[in-house]
This record gives structure tokens, C-alpha cells and sequence, in this order.
């Protein structure tokens, strides 16, 4: 199965 | 004090039945803008964020920024008992821990009021930059619901391909592999039912069939589905609310082996 990426990576918290 | 009224209350119906599947919890945040709510599912993979911009409600009054926890599927058991054809209005005073929301028949010999109680949501919000994106596919949201759904059925993942040939879905599990290709079809009756890929640069991403399909439950919002690609970010998967906002879905890629 192929890892999944989180969108924390993407996008910074505001 | 906060009183929105929307007089094509199944519009509020439909945006819940859209995004209660990939959440369960959300902040609905008014402000002299809109009505609006940025979301995640639990595994932190797919966000969800919706606008319903002021001008669209027939009356809309947000006297300060105002930020209400629900949990979506009460929200939703609420809704569900305005008929397709009500006007909503939902009320909330400054400090409440309660929302009310009412439903007024068109012809006005039925009113209706359900308070809801209001949670505390510690939610965590990201900021979203506007990005260009390496190709922009159009096409009729039915169609790319019943592609997710078949492909759903032979695989968990979907490899989204855009070429100058068009754009296409693939798919393989156990029992097999499928491949459905949309080309560029702007020669239809309606401009809802056209095909329209821009595209700056070849792109191919994977992602997973289950977000995918939860995401096309906002497919009775419109007639069109707008995906943006680019292969270092999430894709975004866009549905129009006529003349009021949009929802938007943004689900993170599988990491490519």
C-alpha cells in the first residue's frame, strides 16, 4: 500500500 | 446577535448531507463575509472549506465574528426536518451556548423552531495560499461521481493523469485494472455537460478512492466539478453553490513509489 501524505505538510497552521 | 436567512433553505440541506461523511465535528464561522467553516477528517488527509458569501442570504446580520462548534450529524437530524421548499433562518445571541434554527413553509402557515446545543470544537486551521495549478479540469459532477463510484468497486486508489489527450482516472485491485479516459468536449448543448481541460503541464497524481467518493456527496450542490492538479500539492476538488460560494475539498496525494 502507498504511504498517504498528511496536509500538514502542505499548509501551515494558522 | 446573528440572523441568516436563506430562502432556498434545501441549499443548507444539501452542504450538510456534503460534508458530514468526512467530518464530524466542525466551527461554523460568521463574519460580515459569510458563513463559513474549514474542516479535516480525523486522519488529517482531506480538509473540507465552504463559503456561503453574505450577499446570497436575503437578510444577514453578524453583528461580530462569531464561531459556533456543531456536531455535523446533529446538524444534519435538524435540517432534516425543514422541507425541501422552506425558507431557514438561523438565529444565535452573542454569549449563547445554543443555536436555533428555523423553518418557515412558503406559504408561511408553518413555522418551526429547533435549538441546537452549541459544543466546544478545538480545531486546528491551515492557511491555504491561492496556487496555480499544473492543469484545471472541468467536467459535469455526475460524471465524475459515477467514475469515482466504478472505480471504487475494482480499487482503493485512483491515478489521475492530465495530458493533452485528456484526463484520466485509473485504477487496479485484485480483481483487475480500469482505466476511463475523458477527452475535451466543448461541444455540447449545455455548458454544464462540457469537458474542459486546462492544462500548463503534464500532471499524474494517486490518491485514495475513499475521499474521493465522500467528496461527490456534494454533487446535488452543482452541475459541475472543477479539479486542479499540481504535483507538489493537494488536489482540489471544487463544487460552485450558484451565486452564493463554493465547497471545496483538498485531499493530500499518496506518496508515489
Amino acid at each position: 500500500k502507498q504511504p498517504q501524505q498528511a496536509l500538514s505538510s502542505f499548509y501551515p497552521s494558522v | 446577535m446573528l440572523e441568516l436567512r436563506l430562502v432556498q433553505g434545501s441549499l443548507l440541506k444539501k452542504v450538510l448531507e456534503a460534508i458530514r461523511e468526512l467530518v464530524t465535528d466542525a466551527n461554523f464561522d460568521c463574519s460580515a463575509t459569510g458563513f463559513s467553516l474549514q474542516a479535516m477528517d480525523s486522519s488529517h488527509v482531506a480538509l473540507v472549506a465552504l463559503l456561503l458569501r453574505s450577499e446570497g442570504f436575503e437578510h444577514y446580520r453578524c453583528d461580530r465574528n462569531l464561531s459556533m462548534g456543531m456536531n455535523l450529524n446533529n446538524v444534519s437530524k435538524m435540517l432534516r426536518c425543514a422541507g425541501n421548499n422552506d425558507i431557514i433562518t438561523v438565529k444565535a445571541d452573542d454569549g449563547s451556548d445554543t443555536v436555533t434554527f428555523m423553518f418557515e413553509s412558503p406559504n408561511q402557515d408553518k413555522i418551526a423552531d429547533f435549538e441546537m446545543k452549541l459544543m466546544d470544537i478545538d480545531s486546528e486551521h491551515l492557511g491555504i495560499p491561492d496556487a496555480e495549478y499544473q492543469a484545471i479540469v472541468r467536467m459535469p459532477s455526475s460524471e465524475f461521481a459515477r467514475i469515482c463510484k466504478d472505480l471504487s468497486s475494482i480499487g482503493d486508489t485512483v491515478i489521475i493523469s492530465v495530458t493533452k489527450e485528456g484526463v484520466k482516472f485509473s485504477t487496479a485491485g485484485d480483481i483487475g485494472t480500469a482505466n476511463i479516459v475523458c477527452r475535451q468536449n466543448k461541444t455540447v448543448d449545455k455548458p454544464e455537460e462540457a469537458t474542459i481541460i486546462e492544462m500548463q503541464e503534464p500532471v499524474s497524481l494517486t490518491f485514495a478512492l475513499r475521499y474521493m467518493n465522500s467528496f461527490t456527496k456534494a454533487t446535488p450542490l452543482s452541475e459541475t466539478v472543477t479539479i486542479s492538479l499540481s504535483s507538489d500539492l493537494p488536489v482540489v476538488v471544487e463544487y460552485k453553490i450558484a451565486e452564493m460560494g463554493y465547497i471545496r475539498f483538498y485531499l493530500a496525494p499518496k506518496i508515489e513509489e
